[in-house]
């Protein structure tokens, strides 16, 4: 195992034992920059991690990433661990984001979904939900990103447990997502939530649940375009961007249209790598090059947010 | 523990509305157990799914029955789960 996150092994797929080791070692490592907050327990019992980055202040405004939220989607919680040891590296030495550290924390957690994360690794590799048994039902979880209070139980999410999409019996009925919907209120101060998922390469903004346009919708799409062309600079990696109803599917309940609807401006979910070639089992060697094309997106977006407070 | 074993992720092309509305219809036949990967959204959008072996022959004479297109994404997601394992178990060691 790792003793530091020097020797951590970010090129490759990690089980969630190691990645907690990891958050451990990074909060060791930078007792100042860095703090480990617990905001809650899974289904299963598991701690619900998030790391800070902070560099002093009380209740500063904040930028939330999450990673993780779909267990399959590994590609989302090894691409957290490079920018967790990206933002120790940088902060200091990169201009744009020690500005952004010396006004606002950026808060991190990079599994969201640890039952089902630890369920890919020993149980089923292709799992997407949480791990709690639905009364009545032999089929087990629901999609945490249907479970939002936010156009909650309208098309574009399922009622039936055995689903893929299943909204869950009540918004925030998962405690995994509950324990961040309390901590963001409590917090009162986030400026950004951006929810990582893969694949099918595309950048989205609020709404999913409806058609009707976010009423800043101008500034979501021209932040996007830059970001996507950030991005896009360091391999050519295109991606598409909009409104996730017109550029994916109608999806209610999602984070993002949660978020924004509680008056958080800059919502975006991305879609990381791949175009469908590898689907959920993005190859170990792509793990680097995703987390560094897609951190250029994550910079424009939180530079703009630095320079843009409202 | 769940295996993979000739199970296939299939891309697979609507050229037109109506053949949008034939893979939408077949994302949503419960009984071929059907893992879609990505959705049927529109027509620049290829959809691609998980199709168990035990309904890969079912879903390939829906799909060339209605002259839908389709390619061969993952020819044995079990292999690639295997490869993906044997990966991180190397690089653990």
């Amino acid at each position: 195992a790792a003793k530091t996150t020097d020797d951590f092994d970010y090129a490759n797929y990690h089980v969630l034992d190691e990645i907690y080791s990891f958050q451990d070692m990074l909060v060791a490592e930078n007792p100042t920059l860095v703090s480990k907050i617990v905001i809650g327990q899974s289904y299963e019992g598991r701690p619900l991690n998030v790391l800070k980055f902070s560099t002093g202040g009380t209740n500063r405004p904040a930028i939330w990433i999450d990673t993780g939220i779909h267990s399959r989607e590994w590609i989302t919680p090894a691409s957290g661990a490079w920018f967790a040891k990206k933002i120790v590296l940088d902060y200091g030495h990169n201009p744009a984001l020690t500005a952004i550290l010396d006004k606002m924390d950026i808060l991190l957690e990079m599994v969201v979904n640890p039952d089902g994360y630890h369920f890919t690794h020993t149980s089923n590799r292709m799992w997407r939900k949480t791990r709690k048994p639905n009364p009545g039902s032999s089929c087990v979880g629901v999609d945490p990103n249907r479970n939002w209070d936010a156009g909650f139980g309208t098309a574009g999410s399922s009622g039936n447990p055995c689903d893929e999409t299943y909204r869950g019996p009540t918004a925030h009925s998962e405690s995994e997502i509950k324990s961040i919907v309390d901590f963001m209120k409590a917090h009162g101060n986030i400026k950004a939530v951006l929810s990582i998922h893969s694949y099918s390469q595309m950048l989205l903004y609020p709404y999913g649940y409806t058609s009707t346009s976010a009423k800043d919708q101008k500034e979501l799409h021209e932040l996007a375009k830059k970001a996507i062309t950030d991005l896009a600079s360091l391999y050519g990696t295109a991606y598409r961007y909009g409104s996730m109803i017109n550029i994916i599917y109608q999806a209610s309940g999602n984070t993002i249209d949660w978020a924004y609807n509680q008056g958080i401006k800059y919502s975006y979910t991305f879609e990381l790598r791949d175009t469908g070639r590898y689907g959920f089992i993005l190859p170990a060697n792509q793990i680097i090059p995703t987390a560094k094309e897609t951190w250029l997106a994550l910079m424009a977006i939180m530079e703009h947010i630095n320079a843009n407070t409202y | 523990k769940k295996t993979f074993v000739g199970d296939q992720v299939l891309r697979v092309f609507a050229k037109d509305e109506v053949q949008l509305t034939v893979i939408q219809d077949l994302s949503e036949m419960k009984q071929l157990q059907l893992d879609v990967w990505r959705g049927p959204t529109d027509v620049a959008t290829p959809m691609d799914i998980r199709v168990p072996f035990h309904s890969l022959m079912s879903v390939k004479a829906y799909l060339e029955a209605r002259d839908v297109q389709y390619t061969i994404m993952i020819k044995d997601l079990q292999a690639d789960i295997d490869k993906e394992e044997r990966q991180m178990q190397r690089s653990s060691y």
